[in-house]
C-alpha cells in the first residue's frame, strides 16, 4: 500500500491511498485503502490521514476517520489521536501497521506498530526526510 | 512559517532482518527521496493539496519496488485487483475505485470519480468503464507484474519453504501490511 497526505499554501487538506492488496488474498476481498474514513480522509476541519496495515482491523476501526474523531470530539492533538490509534486501538484487535497524518496546522505524525513503514516528508523550503525502520 | 507540507508511505510491515540488502535499502530510500522531492516542488510552485497527492501516489504507483500500481502484489488466482482512494478537505468530496486490473493509475481513476461523478466507490468492471470514459487508457493487467511478487505468492503457496534470495528488501515483503 502507497499513500500520501498534504497540507498547501491555502489551508487546504488532502489525502490519497492506492494498494494492489495482500499477496495471496481471495479475489473479490477489499481491504480499507479504498474505503473513506478507513484507510483514507481529509477534513480541512482537523486532519487528513492515510492508512497502511491490516485492512480488515483499519475497516473496523475506521482508522482515519477516529484519528479526526478523536480531534475534534475529544480534544486530543495529532500526535496523541493518532498514537491511540496505532498503538492502542489497532494492537487490541490483532491489527498491525501504521499512518501519516498532517493537521491543519501542519503538524506531521506518522506512527506505527510494526517493526518498519516506508516513508517520507518534506516541508516546503526544507530538506527532505526518509525513514523505513523505527528510530 | 511555511506550513505547507507533504507526507508519504509505502507501506509498513516485519523486517527482514537475516538477509537485508544494503543496495536494496538505498534503492527504496532513492525511489521514496525522488517522489517526496517532486511533491515538495508541487506545493512550492502554489500547487495543491490535492494535487500533490494525486501526483505524490501516482509516482508510488509507477515504482515497482512498493505494492500499488506496477509491482502489486498477486492474488491466491495470480490476478491483480487494485484499490484507490482520495479525499479534498476542502469539501469532504472523495473518489475511489476497487478491484480494477486494467487502469494504469486507480489513484487518477479514484480522482475521476471525485471530480466526475455523484458516487464515491466504483467497483470493478463499472469502474473500469467510468475510468476509460474519462480519458484514462486500459492497459494489459500484465503491466502490473513483476518477478519478485510472483515469486512471493509462490513462497506464500507453497507454505514459505523457498528461501528469500540476497537482495531482499528490507521489510519483509511477503508479510508486509497493505
Amino acid at each position: 500500500t502507497v499513500g500520501a497526505v498534504a497540507l498547501d499554501r491555502a489551508g487546504n487538506l488532502a489525502a490519497a491511498t492506492s494498494t494492489g492488496g495482500m499477496t495471496n488474498k481471495r479475489v473479490g476481498r477489499v481491504g480499507d485503502s479504498p474505503i473513506p474514513g478507513a484507510g483514507c480522509y481529509a477534513n480541512n476541519a482537523n486532519v487528513a490521514v492515510s492508512c497502511t496495515g491490516t485492512g480488515e482491523v483499519f475497516m473496523r476501526t475506521l482508522a482515519a476517520y477516529d484519528i479526526a474523531a478523536l480531534m475534534e470530539y475529544a480534544g486530543l492533538s495529532l500526535q496523541q489521536a493518532t498514537e491511540r490509534v496505532v498503538m492502542e486501538k489497532i494492537p487490541v484487535l490483532g491489527g498491525s501497521g501504521g499512518l501519516i497524518a498532517v493537521d491543519n496546522e501542519g503538524n506531521l505524525a506518522m506512527p506505527f506498530n510494526s517493526e518498519g513503514m516506508y516513508r517520507a516528508f518534506a516541508r516546503v523550503g526544507d530538506a527532505p526526510t526518509v525513514g523505513i525502520y523505527r528510530e | 512559517m511555511e506550513k505547507a507540507v507533504i507526507a508519504i508511505h509505502g507501506g509498513a510491515g516485519a523486517i527482514t532482518r537475516a538477509s537485508m540488502s544494503a543496495e536494496r535499502e538505498q534503492a527504496y530510500i532513492a525511489a521514496l527521496s525522488e517522489i517526496i522531492t517532486q511533491g515538495q516542488a508541487l506545493l512550492a510552485a502554489g500547487g495543491s493539496a490535492l494535487d500533490a497527492v494525486t501526483e505524490a501516489v501516482r509516482l508510488l504507483e509507477e515504482c515497482p519496488l512498493f505494492n500499488a500500481g506496477v509491482g502489486s502484489v498477486f492474488t491466491h488466482q495470480g490476478t491483480h485487483e487494485l484499490d484507490a482512494c482520495i479525499m479534498d478537505g476542502r469539501s469532504l468530496d472523495a473518489g475511489a475505485v476497487a478491484g480494477v486490473s486494467r487502469i494504469r493509475n486507480p489513484i487518477l481513476a479514484a480522482r475521476a470519480v471525485l471530480e466526475s461523478s455523484p458516487h464515491v466507490l466504483l467497483i470493478g468492471e463499472g469502474a473500469e468503464t467510468f475510468a476509460f470514459e474519462n480519458a484514462l487508457d486500459a492497459v494489459n493487467p500484465a503491466l502490473f507484474s513483476t518477478p519478485e511478487r510472483w515469486a512471493q505468492l509462490q513462497q506464500v503457496r507453497d507454505g514459505e519453504a523457498l528461501l528469500l534470495d540476497h537482495d531482499a528488501p528490507p521489510l519483509d515483503e511477503r508479510h508486509k501490511m497493505g
